[in-house]
Formats: C-alpha cells, sequence, structure tokens
C-alpha cells in the first residue's frame, strides 16, 4: 500500500471469518497532515468488512474531532488500502476453523 | 494508561491509545 503517512494495521487477528474486525489508525508523518493531528495516539475502532465505508469512518473521525476536514482523503484512503489488503488475503487463504 | 474513548453520534467507538512503540518510523 502507498505510503500515506497514515498507518493503519489489525487490531486484532484476522480469523478470516468475521465481518467487523478491529484497526488501529496513527499518524506517523504528522508533516503529510494538512491539518494538525489532535492526539497523537492510536485510534482503535471496528470496521465492517461487508456494509462499511472507509471514507465515511474517516469522516467520523474529523467529526470526532480527531483530524482536521482537510484530512479526511487521507486518512479514508489509507483505511481503505488496509481494508483492501485484508480482503485480498481472505480471497487467498482458507479460513481457520474457530 | 487508561485508554480515552470517544463515541461518535452514529454510534461507532474510537478507542485512543499510545501508538505501539515497536511501529514508529525511526526518525
Amino acid at each position: 500500500a502507498e505510503d500515506t503517512g497514515v498507518r493503519v494495521e489489525l487490531a486484532e487477528e484476522d480469523d478470516g471469518l468475521k465481518t467487523s474486525i478491529a484497526l488501529k489508525l496513527w499518524v506517523e508523518d504528522p508533516r503529510r497532515l494538512k491539518g494538525k493531528y489532535r492526539d497523537g495516539g492510536a485510534i482503535e475502532f471496528t470496521f465492517d468488512l461487508e456494509k462499511e465505508v472507509p471514507e465515511a469512518v474517516a469522516q467520523e473521525m474529523v467529526e470526532s474531532g480527531f483530524f482536521h476536514e482537510s484530512d479526511a482523503k487521507i486518512v479514508g484512503k489509507s483505511i481503505r488500502d488496509r481494508v483492501a489488503l485484508i480482503k485480498w488475503r481472505r480471497e487467498r487463504t482458507v479460513p481457520r476453523a474457530p | 494508561s487508561s485508554a480515552a474513548q470517544v463515541v461518535h453520534s452514529a454510534g461507532r467507538r474510537f478507542i485512543v491509545s499510545p501508538v505501539p512503540e515497536s511501529r514508529l518510523r525511526e526518525q
């Protein structure tokens, strides 16, 4: 995935079955952001792989005061890249039995 | 350290915790 300066990673192991997965997002390179990154911590949230849209979550983060509106695009893209990777891997691996 | 939480009006919970140390990019 392209390095946007905003990092998104799995916050839990992906068994390949659950639709909602916990992700963790943090800013590795604040200079890449237009607005100030308020918190400096990692933000953990759950994301529904089937129903939800990365850009909508990014907008919720802006509305929750984590990011400036002008950074919604870069945050949305970072989430989108990670979600795409999760889905790509799932297509290629047989889910482990619970 | 206690993780801070922000619940968005749409109901999503955002839990803020320290950035994983090992993942910080070495400047």
